[in-house]
């Protein structure tokens, strides 16, 4: 463990809370891609299924055990919750994310560093986490301006990629054989999707100004 | 053994 992926995994960690708690605290998603919330749910559910057969630390079980619950309770919230479901933007949030899923499954099964069922499902976890954050970000252009929340969300989320990779060149230089071109790849593409975002971000904040997207 | 280390990662 590397400072790089522990800044990594507690900015992963507060952007799960902060969107957890906005929904429950004032019973609302408005801004909040369903879409993007049922791809971290798949991702997480794809990832994690090891959490059963390898153990690594206390920490790293708990903190599976956390990003499943938290990403699958969002989904719960938004979909079933009596009042949260109401503020979701149905109309706004149309982005076919099930044409995300089928190419990264495709693409697991063909780019993978072995042919096994956990590590296909890890790998499509991987590509599927680089484009889940596609709907959130389509809505925000969509709804021009967001709430401070979501927007903190999408940066703690940018955030935690940086420092992923960070982390990876750590680790490149301190250990031997750490060469891992599929999880560089996708963790560097999904990096570069929030690189605009960040770019309006600072410009809003710069300019102490309501966050605009362009159209 | 190699490829297990990244998986350490969350």
């Amino acid at each position: 463990m590397n400072i790089f992926r522990l800044a990594g995994d507690m900015t992963h960690l507060a952007s799960v809370l902060v969107l957890l708690l906005k929904i429950h605290t004032i019973k609302s998603c408005a801004g909040v891609s369903l879409k993007t919330q049922e791809l971290y749910a798949i991702v997480f559910a794809t990832r994690y299924l090891d959490i059963f057969t390898s153990f690594y630390s206390i920490y790293n079980t708990l903190m599976k055990l956390v990003f499943l619950g938290s990403s699958f309770s969002i989904v719960l919230y938004m979909k079933y919750h009596k009042t949260v479901h109401r503020s979701y933007d149905r109309e706004q949030d149309t982005f076919r994310h099930w044409f995300l899923v089928l190419p990264c499954l495709l693409l697991a099964l063909l780019i993978h560093e072995k042919f096994t069922f956990l590590e296909v499902l890890w790998t499509f976890s991987l590509y599927l986490e680089a484009v889940a954050i596609l709907p959130q970000l389509v809505l925000l252009q969509r709804t021009r301006n967001i709430d401070n929340l979501t927007g903190q969300y999408v940066f703690l989320l940018g955030g935690y990629r940086g420092l992923y990779i960070l982390n990876w060149i750590y680790r490149y230089f301190t250990e031997p054989h750490f060469v891992h071109w599929i999880t560089w790849i996708s963790g560097l593409v999904q990096t570069l999707l929030y690189a605009d975002f960040f770019f309006y971000y600072s410009q809003s904040w710069k300019n102490n100004k309501k966050l605009q997207l362009p159209a | 053994e190699h490829e297990e280390n990244i998986k350490d990662e969350l």
